[in-house]
């Protein structure tokens, strides 16, 4: 038992790291210092994730689901789905 | 379709283009008719042409590339971001980059330089990227076996540069709209449980993280079927699926493909040479009885004693009266029988032989 905690933290840690980079890529979700302390208030990557959840027609649910991360995890063109 | 922000396009329409360096991954040549092609694909829709130079600056400058490569977007090793290019304009304006830590095929196998390369190109004459996942400008990979610009990329081109000057003005294939009403199947079968639904070069299933219904290319899963599938059914005891094109069907088992397949319908089932196509099939899993639909009559065949009934084929007017003269589809779910017609879709009870319920063909789908 003691194990299986340790993995799913490290998946989770994973997904946020694949979820925090596709949005920066992509959604254009700043990733500076002033950000992070935004995002205690409003988080603007759930905002930026509902933006990506519309764009390829998902739940809009502004959580990263199975759903979401697979399509993120998908191979794609570098070119930004919003405009810079 | 999505015109880049700004709406940047080539003034003069007539534009050059060169290739920088090769990949080690294909011959010159090979590389040399994939962005040929992808040129193509774009001319022939628009007034837009393109010459290949090999000296000097050209407008579009293509070039293989990894890692960061100093134009403030870095690439990212294998997989994940395959290529990028630059909307229209001077200097970097127009080039393309693909990754050189990617694999560049010609083929099905990961990554089809051509199908990479259309898709670019949209991006150097002004397009953005497109929610439609039939559109070669939609973001993803996915490829289906043939690269061809969808209706939504042509609109897109054209409403940046107006129509081809060729008289007749190509169109393009429309991606299905799960929850349009005049929505029609080419064929529909269980499978492992689920349903899917087959139209043109795509699948449909509901899908809980889906608000509508899924859609995707049929490639996704069979790489190697053939678009424009016209029956499918499931034996579910023995886990297969078979799939009908013409006179020739396929077996699947998961998302394999048996080993084979295709083979001919005569010989597998014993239908004369004057059946062409199968409209639809339905395998009863109380009976072992399977139904083939084509045109105004049915057949029967005995999964257990792999043959033909006699007596068939019938009218299907007399084992399934009510339903019409023709299926574009059928499944068969809790025992009860679902056939599809146009956008009607009646639910029958084959015990009773009576039709229980006239629905929309998509109702199956949470519009």
């Amino acid at each position: 038992s003691h194990s299986f905690p340790a993995a799913t933290s490290e998946t989770q840690e994973q997904d946020v790291e694949t979820v925090q980079k596709y949005l920066e890529n992509y959604y254009n979700l700043k990733n500076d210092a002033k950000q992070v302390e935004r995002q205690r208030n409003n988080d603007p990557v759930v905002e930026k994730l509902k933006q990506m959840q519309k764009f390829f027609g998902l739940k809009v649910t502004g959580k990263p689901d199975a759903e979401t991360l697979n399509v993120m995890k998908q191979p794609r063109c570098g070119v930004p789905d919003m405009a810079q | 379709f999505v015109l880049t922000q700004g709406s940047p396009r080539w003034e003069d329409t007539h534009l050059t283009y060169r290739i920088e360096n090769y990949t080690p991954d294909l011959s010159r040549a090979a590389v040399d008719h994939a962005i040929e092609k992808a040129f193509q694909l774009w001319s022939s829709v628009s007034p837009l042409t393109f010459t290949k130079v090999s000296e000097s600056q050209a407008d579009i400058m293509i070039s293989f590339v990894r890692g960061d490569h100093r134009d403030n977007s870095p690439f990212d090793g294998p997989g994940g971001n395959l290529a990028h290019a630059f909307q229209p304009g001077p200097h970097i304006g127009g080039d393309i980059h693909f990754d050189e830590d990617e694999r560049w095929t010609n083929n099905f196998r990961d990554y089809n330089l051509y199908r990479v390369a259309a898709h670019e190109l949209g991006h150097s004459l002004g397009l953005a990227h497109s929610t439609d996942i039939g559109a070669l400008m939609y973001p993803n990979y996915i490829f289906s076996g043939d690269v061809q610009l969808s209706q939504d990329d042509i609109s897109g081109i054209q409403a940046i540069y107006g129509p081809s000057q060729n008289p007749t003005q190509p169109i393009g294939p429309q991606t299905p709209q799960v929850c349009d009403s005049k929505l029609t199947f080419d064929a529909i079968t269980t499978i492992r449980g689920e349903l899917m639904f087959f139209k043109d070069r795509f699948y449909m299933r509901t899908n809980p993280f889906y608000p509508e219904a899924e859609l995707n290319f049929i490639s996704v899963f069979w790489p190697h079927l053939p678009n424009g599938l016209q029956a499918a059914y499931e034996v579910a005891d023995r886990d297969e699926v078979r799939f009908f094109k013409g006179n020739k069907y396929w077996a699947v088992k998961g998302q394999d493909v048996l080993y084979g397949y295709p083979k001919y319908i005569y010989r597998s089932f014993g239908f004369p040479r004057t059946v062409k196509n199968i409209d639809a099939a339905v395998s009863d899993e109380d009976t072992g009885k399977t139904y083939f639909f084509v045109a105004n009559k049915c057949w029967r065949y005995d999964e257990y004693k792999q043959s033909m009934d006699a007596g068939y084929p019938k009218m299907i007017a007399e084992d399934f009266p009510g339903i019409g003269s023709k299926v574009d589809a059928v499944f068969q779910k809790d025992g009860f029988f679902y056939f599809f017609h146009g956008k009607r879709q009646y639910k029958f009870d084959t015990k009773t032989k009576r039709i229980l319920t006239l629905q929309k063909a998509n109702s199956w789908f949470n519009c």
